[in-house]
């Protein structure tokens, strides 16, 4: 555990918090990709399955329990207690084209042939893309809330605070895994746009808004 | 590489 992978985590698990809030606090999820957060339970379902064959840490088992709680409870309110407000109109992403050509690939290119290897990796090219039918649904509105936006700030910052996670075990360990990076640096080359216009545009008081 | 540990991340 470095300090980069630290505050990895923590990003990550502010995105989620801020994510229910905002859902919880405002009772509706308008502006929210279902979508996305399917895909997401997806990637830590796969990803996560090791908790009952691995023991890490308790660190690792608590943060497991909490990305798989969270992101389930997620699309509880979206497709259930607050669908109503659910913006289904503008989540249209067909995610089966992230989905397929992730197994496929986890099936041509992983560690190990193995069933929970191939999970692993599964969830690991579905994350790097995950993100998708969310950036999809806020080019197709044409704006984010400030909040949402604070949400994608915070996601996207979790991968990109990993890269300098695993530079830093390479240096200090010789230790790297080239799939987790080669898909990190995708996921995070994906919110590189927004980032732009996070910082240019939500951090100076304005809307995230794009241009016409 | 790695294998298997380098799943101590989340």
């Amino acid at each position: 555990m470095n300090v980069f992978r630290l505050l990895g985590d923590l990003s990550h698990l502010i995105a989620v918090i801020i994510l229910l809030q905002k859902i919880w606090h405002t009772r509706s999820c308008a502006g929210i990709s279902g979508k996305s957060q399917v895909l997401f339970a997806l990637v830590y379902t796969a990803r996560y399955l090791d908790l009952v064959s691995t023991y890490v840490s308790l660190y690792n088992t608590f943060m497991k329990v909490i990305f798989l709680i969270s992101s389930y409870a997620t699309i509880y309110f979206i497709y259930m207690k607050f669908r109503a407000t659910y913006d289904r109109n503008h989540d249209t992403f067909r995610i089966e084209f992230l989905i397929l050509p992730s197994v496929l690939l986890a099936l041509l290119i992983n560690h190990q042939f193995s069933f929970l290897e191939v999970l692993w990796t599964f969830s690991i090219y579905l994350e790097s893309v995950a993100i998708l039918p969310q950036l999809f649904m806020v080019s197709k509105t044409g704006e984010a809330e400030s909040i949402t936006s604070h949400y994608l700030f915070a996601l996207g910052s979790y991968r990109g605070l990993y890269i300098f996670n695993w530079i830093y075990r390479y240096w200090s360990e010789q230790h790297y895994d080239i799939i987790a990076i080669v898909a990190g640096v995708v996921q995070t080359v994906l919110y590189c746009d927004f980032f732009y216009l996070y910082v240019t545009k939500v951090l100076k008081g304005k809307k995230l808004q794009l241009p016409a | 590489g790695k294998d298997g540990d380098l799943h101590d991340e989340l």
